[in-house]
């Protein structure tokens, strides 16, 4: 999956 | 969520409370860079805009708005609260310097062309430059007190841990977030001049001066 499909952080 | 990010993100966490707390406590910013504070809250907005649209989960959400509200909260107790204590005269670096470059670079890197990736990206790149006002009047005024370098001691921490933990990620996940971990880097890399000082001055019991 490409980073953008989860900025899961902070 | 592994033991480097957590360990990040609970200093990242420490340094924002030890600046509000610092602030609160003494009714002063002296020695603050309030640039620097309005830089990261330009960060924290950009960034987090995504609250609106998706959930990662609670822990995230918190964090986030922690941080939204935490940052508010410092640049209002510097630029009014405690306006008077405030050292503008040192607090000079111009933050154009690091805003139009750090947009340029979010509208070269991003992971897709849309409105939010690229104030993802530029919240990124922003960041690992936001300091510099404060590590520039830090310089200016040739000390900082000990809260204060405790304070960026957390703060530099945090994203070096976060590199460990994309080195962690990366091999047990194969997640690279590439935008995020140049970034990163660099940002980490600013403070180690720092870094250096504060263990050989402020963990010895001396206060941070700047040699000339």
């Amino acid at each position: 999956t490409l980073p953008s499909e989860a900025h899961d952080e902070l | 969520m592994n033991l480097f990010r957590l360990m990040g993100d609970v200093s990242h966490v420490l340094a924002v409370f030890i600046l509000l707390a610092k602030i609160w406590r003494t009714r002063s910013a002296a020695g603050i860079s309030g640039r620097s504070q309005i830089l990261f809250t330009i960060v924290y907005l950009a960034r987090y805009m995504d609250l609106f649209f998706s959930f990662i989960s609670l822990y995230n959400t918190v964090m986030k708005l922690l941080f939204i509200s935490a940052s508010c909260a410092t640049v209002y107790l510097i630029y009014f609260k405690f306006r008077a204590t405030y050292d503008g005269n040192h607090d000079t670096f111009r933050i154009e310097f690091v805003l139009v470059p750090s947009l340029l670079l979010a509208f070269i890197f991003h992971y897709s062309m849309s409105f939010f990736e690229l104030a993802w990206s530029f919240s990124i790149f922003l960041e690992a430059v936001a300091i510099l006002p404060q590590l520039f009047m830090v310089t200016k005024t040739g000390e900082a007190e000990n809260i204060t370098s405790h304070y960026l001691f957390a703060l530099g921490s945090y994203r070096a841990l976060y590199i460990l933990n994309w080195i962690y990620r990366y091999y047990t996940e194969g997640h690279f977030d590439p935008i995020a971990v140049c970034a990163g880097i660099v940002q980490t890399i600013l403070y180690c001049d720092f870094f250096y000082l504060y263990v050989t001055k402020v963990l010895q019991g001396r206060k941070l001066q700047v040699l000339p």
